[in-house]
């Protein structure tokens, strides 16, 4: 579903280099729940970034759902992000003008999709928001602001979803909840999720767990409950 | 050092009216390390805010070391909170323009206060700062961002600081030195911690820990390992 060849990422020059991504080669396959940890700064979310088309690389290549992504116009990414891969910000990245609900729809409403109501609704009630649909941003939570983006990135059901740290400000059992919606996703739709997460305990709902340090891939275990 | 009695906060009004603090009661002492914990949305951040002079009350009223907030001109209030209050925030808030040095140095500034250079240094390093001085808060990762927040309340030295959700964004042993610090903190230098946390690590660590629901205390135990 998403692969990356070689990637790497690098900021500023001479001394001031940073390789966020220091060469990168993982495979993520169709219908896998994977969680990727590791210590704060090494690289989680530039990968995930850069898997998405959000980002570019300094070298090496990207691959989603078989199309690469190094030769395409600025068109075609954005109509291939809008229409397969949902993303759920580590900052969140909601709309500050648009309600819960509002920000929930818009991937759908800026693909021209109708998108499945029934499914809509499963989804609100699965992330506990029914009663804070129209609230805007600032009037929600952190952790209602956080659900609002895990909502969204999963109401058009995308092929793939990248999740950046989705339950970091939620309470054990709201976290739990979300954790196992995304589980049954999965295995119900075949939907592909990547996630990166702090939480031992989140990582363990996921099949597989890939750890990064200093921009490399240093580990990679099955899940101990899988 | 912060104390909250009979605090109502309330947002909308008839059918869709939120009561986001419902009676809130509590006494934080001088030196006290104190954790609230309770399910996203239920009145934790609003309680920090309204503590920490940062919105006011519907209902009841507060006292900051000794000064009862609630008669204050808007000039006396912000003296208080740039004199003897630190506040990390859920999101952060950082100045999007200033280096990260310069964030953290920013209340001594706006204080007009010299601050303690050993101790500003001792801070950075606890954080695990040091290299990232300047860069901008764009350049740096999500939990590079949060320890920066975590670094601009200490550097200070307040009197009082409240932490919301300090470690959310932070792998286990960045957020386990963040919290050992913040625990010398008030063993060595005698301040006062407000944290709120969804972690029962984190919350752990406190003297003592408060649990809220729809805006009420509910529950309240002497940490375990104090
Ligand atoms: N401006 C507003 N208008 C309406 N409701 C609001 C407004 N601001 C906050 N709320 C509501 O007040 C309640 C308490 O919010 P608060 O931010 O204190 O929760 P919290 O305990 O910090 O949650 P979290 O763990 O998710 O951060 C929430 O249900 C929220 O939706
Ligand atoms: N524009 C930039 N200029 C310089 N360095 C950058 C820039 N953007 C990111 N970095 C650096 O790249 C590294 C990787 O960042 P990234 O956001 O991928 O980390 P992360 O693993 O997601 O961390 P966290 O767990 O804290 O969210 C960090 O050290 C960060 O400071
Ligand atoms: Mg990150
Ligand atoms: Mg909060």
């Amino acid at each position: 579903a998403a692969r990356a060849e070689g990637a790497r990422k690098t900021y500023g020059k001479g001394e001031n280099t940073v390789h966020a991504l220091d060469g990168v080669t993982v495979d993520f396959k169709v219908g896998e729940f994977a969680a990727i940890m590791g210590p704060s700064g090494s690289g989680k979310s530039t990968l995930m970034h850069c898997l998405a088309g959000l980002d570019s690389l300094t070298e090496g290549r990207v691959i989603i759902d078989g199309t690469d992504l190094t030769g395409l116009s600025d068109k075609s990414l954005t109509t291939l992000r809008r229409d397969e891969i949902g993303f759920i910000f580590q900052a969140y990245n909601l709309v500050p003008t648009l309600t819960a609900e509002e920000n929930i729809r818009l991937p759908l409403l800026l693909a021209n999709r109708k998108g499945d109501e029934a499914w809509i609704n499963r989804v609100i009630d699965a992330v506990g928001l029914r009663d804070r649909l129209h609230h805007k941003p600032s009037e929600l939570s952190g952790g209602q602001q956080q659900r609002v983006a895990v909502a969204r990135a999963l109401a058009s059901q995308p092929k793939i979803i990248f999740a950046d740290e989705p339950t970091g400000n939620l309470d054990s059992r709201s976290g739990s909840e979300v954790l196992r919606f995304m589980r049954k996703v999965v295995d119900e739709l075949d939907q592909t999720i990547v996630m990166v997460t702090h939480d031992p305990v989140a990582a363990a709902i996921a099949d597989r767990i890939v750890f990064l340090a200093d921009g490399k891939i240093v580990d990679e275990m099955r899940s101990p409950t899988a």
